[in-house]
């Protein structure tokens, strides 16, 4: 148990914060070679061979980084120094090396033990439960604060040149906003991560669940605020296609309140059950370890009327994209080339298919794990 | 990709906010 608490501490000291470094420029990465070859392509084919120059590193990259997480994995497991660090099973080997050294046989009478290494491993055990979710953030973190780097760069260098009003900002200001919420929501998760496996080296008493609650309270906080936001974007932008038609703007308006309306209930039941310990009906089959909407059903109504806001603002701008290529093509024939209108709406709704489709496997999560 | 699928409730806080990011870039790449 001692040398599990020693490779444990060399873990939280050393190899995860490496790992969460290469999590981060694996992002980073992830963004900037596919964007950068593109311009490369458009500009000119001759950097060809530079661009596959760029691909080779950025997979290398990626086989080295998944090889470490599977590497620390192993041993966060134990499968590397061949036992398992499941806390049963090292309850059973401790009884059982007590046992052998009385001559008696206790070995199936698995209990805790009274040292304090064993609640140190415990404590560890939390931590680790936070690194895998971490570890995905981390990555999506450095991806989006390379897209926030380039859309920053666009917003400079079209301010110069041509923004016709104020109102042309309100996007980039949200998205800026959204970007900063992120940040800090990445914090967040990032102290929830350290606080633990110092709580477990200085051998304090275990006061950390009140910590890592609050800490929890202020990541969903954090994630509402952006999901509502994005939901908005999402609205607005349904409205703009169909050039701000009365009912389309109500029904937009209908689901934005409700969304808001049930996010802030969703945080209100949470901090009840997680603060004051209250009683509210749970969902039992929620898997994830960062609470969000899966646990209650206020929670679930809000993930599935994002799901729901998403999907809608998704059919209609598609409705929209195929009535406005039928009177393209009616008016200047079938071979007409699509128009910058038609080209922003199918992206629109290609994003839109996507983001909906992660949603889905998001709602799914509440209720099963996705992958075995 | 694993990892990523089954903790969504790490990810999904990021894809929030790089989902109007990428739109934002992919219409003025376009």
């Amino acid at each position: 148990a001692q040398v599990l608490e020693l490779v444990f501490r060399s873990a939280a000291s050393s190899t995860i914060p490496t790992l969460l470094l290469e999590s981060f420029m694996m992002g980073v990465l992830l963004a900037f070679i596919p964007i950068g070859s593109y311009l490369l392509y458009v500009k000119s084919r001759s950097y060809m061979p530079f661009v596959s120059i760029l691909w080779m590193v950025l997979v290398t990259m990626l086989t080295h980084w998944a090889l470490s997480l599977r590497d620390l994995e192993s041993t966060l497991a134990g499968r590397s120094m061949g036992f398992s660090t499941s806390l049963i099973d090292l309850a059973h080997a401790a009884n059982a090396s007590k046992a052998a050294a009385h001559g008696e046989h206790r070995a199936h009478h698995a209990h805790l033990g009274d040292g304090a290494v064993f609640g140190s491993v415990f404590v560890f055990g939390q931590a680790w439960r936070h690194l895998l979710p971490l570890v995905t953030e981390t990555v999506l973190f450095g991806f989006a604060s390379s897209l926030f780097a380039i859309a920053a760069y666009i917003v400079v260098r079209r301010s110069c040149s041509h923004w016709r009003s104020r109102f042309d900002l309100i996007i980039p200001a949200m998205v800026s906003l959204m970007y900063t919420l992120s940040l800090i929501h990445w914090a967040i998760a990032l102290r929830c991560f350290t606080v633990l496996p110092k709580y477990a080296m200085s051998g304090a008493p275990l006061s950390f669940q009140t910590h890592i609650k609050g800490l929890d309270i202020s990541l969903l906080i954090v994630f509402s605020l952006n999901a509502v936001m994005s939901d908005s974007i999402v609205l607005w932008r349904m409205c703009v296609v169909w050039e701000r038609t009365s009912s389309v703007r109500m029904i937009g308006a209908v689901l934005l309140i409700a969304t808001l309306g049930l996010n802030i209930a969703n945080i209100v039941v949470l901090h009840r059950i997680m603060v004051y310990t209250r009683w509210f009906p749970r969902n039992s089959r929620d898997s994830e370890i960062i609470t969000t909407y899966g646990l209650t059903p206020v929670g679930l109504a809000a993930a599935f009327l994002s799901l729901a806001t998403n999907l809608f603002a998704t059919v209609l701008v598609g409705t929209k994209a195929w009535i406005h290529r039928r009177q393209v093509s009616h008016q200047f024939g079938p071979k007409t080339r699509r128009t910058l209108a038609g080209r922003v709406m199918e992206l629109l709704v290609e994003s839109g298919v996507v983001y909906t489709a992660i949603w889905l496997l998001y709602c799914i999560s509440f209720f099963r794990q996705i992958t075995t | 990709l694993v990892t990523a699928v089954d903790h969504l409730d790490g990810a999904m806080a990021q894809l929030t906010s790089i989902y109007p990011l990428a739109v934002f870039i992919l219409i003025a790449l376009d």
